[in-house]
């Protein structure tokens, strides 16, 4: 999808730092 | 059943019964035991004295510790409860607890306003919105012109703050994500439903049954 066309909280969402998941990689 | 897991646990500071916290959370008595050997495992990456530093925390999400990251500080700020500058156990579970596949919608939301509410004032600021784009653009490889950036949060703020006060207050926020719900995938963790198989060595020791 087109950034521009998106929605910034739905931008943010997508930071690696908000994506928890990464903790529980071994 | 005997524990065959360390007494040492005992005397980790910040340590909490599981039983205790399976009590407030949608976590069994075992996920809570099996989380207990992720939160030791974090915990002890960098200093191992039982308590999650702001370090760890970073190392864990992006394997450098160095990686300094907006959206990661405002995850450790508000695991940290109690702001003394640690996470303890009882703040890993409480707070992993919103992230849980069974945990309230609403409680979900409520966090999520939280993270977008950098500067505490109980609404979500233009500008607070816009430092959290270019924070974005700085970590990944996306590249908006200024103007882009104005245009996305101008649009996201049209849409969300319908009664055009310049701010979007906890209702409107609430009202937004229901309309758009993928904004709060990332507050649910499929994994924290088989934690017990991603540990399964503590399992076996738990003392009690759930």
């Amino acid at each position: 999808a087109n950034p521009v066309s998106m929605n910034a909280f739905e931008l943010i969402s997508k930071s690696q730092g908000l994506n928890l998941s990464s903790l529980f990689e071994k | 059943m005997g524990c065959l897991c360390s007494k040492n646990t005992k005397w980790t500071p910040g340590y909490e019964e599981p039983t205790i916290l399976a009590a407030e959370t949608p976590f069994t008595v075992s996920e809570v035991e099996a989380l207990y050997e992720l939160f030791k495992k974090l915990s002890s990456s960098i200093i191992d004295d039982g308590l999650i530093h702001k370090e760890e925390l970073q190392l864990a999400l992006f394997k450098n510790k160095n990686n300094r990251n907006l959206f990661a500080d405002r995850i450790f700020d508000l695991f940290d409860v109690k702001r003394n500058g640690v996470i303890e156990f009882g703040e890993f579970v409480r707070s992993l607890s919103v992230f849980h596949p069974n945990a309230p919608v609403a409680d979900k939301i409520a966090f999520a306003f939280r993270l977008y509410d950098l500067r505490n004032t109980g609404f979500i600021e233009r500008e607070e919105l816009k430092e959290m784009v270019l924070a974005l653009l700085h970590e990944s490889d996306l590249i908006l012109s200024d103007d882009d950036v104005e245009m996305i949060v101008d649009k996201s703020f049209k849409e969300a703050d319908t009664t055009g006060d310049g701010r979007i207050d906890p209702e409107e926020w609430k009202e937004f994500v229901s309309k758009n719900p993928s904004l709060i995938k990332n507050m649910t963790l499929p994994y924290l439903k088989d934690i017990t198989l991603a540990f399964p060595s503590f399992v076996v020791s738990s003392e009690v049954e759930d």
